[in-house]
């Protein structure tokens, strides 16, 4: 028996809404300890992984560690219509084919049900080693999405790279070049305005930028982003879920011939 | 020319 009762169904409708065109079809593992989903993009660029700990639900019954195989897009359609003060709640009884989204307005005076069916989906889980990284970049969610936006009106692929200086975004394409730089700035009123560069090396790589912008459609789940950068390795752009845990997305960098 | 690389070349399977 499965039960998992989340106050702030927002969130959960902001997690689909962030994946739901990234991967089609994926399996959320549900244990003691949390909801979460490991899937990559159909190319294998681009892999999310979401982790939303069982502290964060106010009621999280999981009788049994259960996966269960969904197609977002049309997880995504149900969950459009939660309201967004909703509470919403998951359930699936053991051996079910399907899993039920309860819906209720915060006085109660509505509640609904939305019933999907599950789906058989084989999807080997990656093990993704703990790395040290060159460059830790803390930003603005809002700017990051707006550099990424910007640049890819130019190019198709940025070169990010980080110096004591600061960070910087360029790209090149039919009708030119554009080059964003942004400084370490933590004189700001609010932290989640400040942008903080932890930076042991130098590092440089570059990026597709579809994927970079998919990425940020995970922007209204948190103010700030972080990005973890290393030579030669997947690039790592987190969203931190209000106590709850994080979305993370790992891009595969593109190596210059 | 940047070649895209997959990222089961940097994740392997569990």
């Amino acid at each position: 028996m499965l039960e998992l009762r989340l106050v702030q169904g927002s969130l959960l409708k902001k997690v689909l809404e962030s994946i739901k065109d990234l991967v089609n079809d994926a399996n959320f593992d549900c244990s003691a300890t949390g909801f979460s989903l490991q899937a990559m993009d159909s190319s294998h660029v681009a892999l999310v992984a979401l982790l939303l700990r069982s502290e964060g639900f106010e009621h999280y019954r999981c009788d049994r560690n259960i996966s269960m195989g969904m197609n977002l897009g049309n997880m995504a359609k149900m969950l459009k219509c939660a309201g967004n003060d909703d509470i919403i709640t998951l359930k699936a009884d053991d051996g079910s084919d399907t899993v039920t989204f309860m819906f209720e307005s915060p006085t109660q005076d509505k509640i609904a049900d939305f019933e999907m069916r599950l789906m058989d989906i084989d999807s080997e889980h990656l093990g993704i080693p703990e790395a040290e990284y060159h460059a830790i970049l803390i930003m603005p969610s809002a700017e990051f999405a707006r550099i990424c936006k910007d640049l890819s009106s130019i190019g198709d692929t940025v070169v990010i790279s980080v110096t004591k200086e600061g960070v910087k975004f360029s790209t090149r394409g039919d009708i030119g070049t554009a080059n964003v730089v942004c400084r370490q700035n933590t004189t700001v009123d609010k932290p989640e305005e400040a942008t903080v560069i932890e930076m042991p090396e130098p590092v440089s790589l570059t990026f597709a930028l579809r994927y970079l912008n998919s990425f940020t459609k995970a922007t209204p789940l948190s103010n700030t982003v972080t990005i973890s950068l290393s030579s030669e390795i997947p690039v790592v752009v987190e969203y931190k879920i209000a106590e709850m845990g994080y979305i993370r997305f790992y891009l595969a960098p593109k190596i210059e011939e | 020319k940047a070649t895209q690389i997959v990222l089961t070349s940097f994740f392997r399977p569990n």
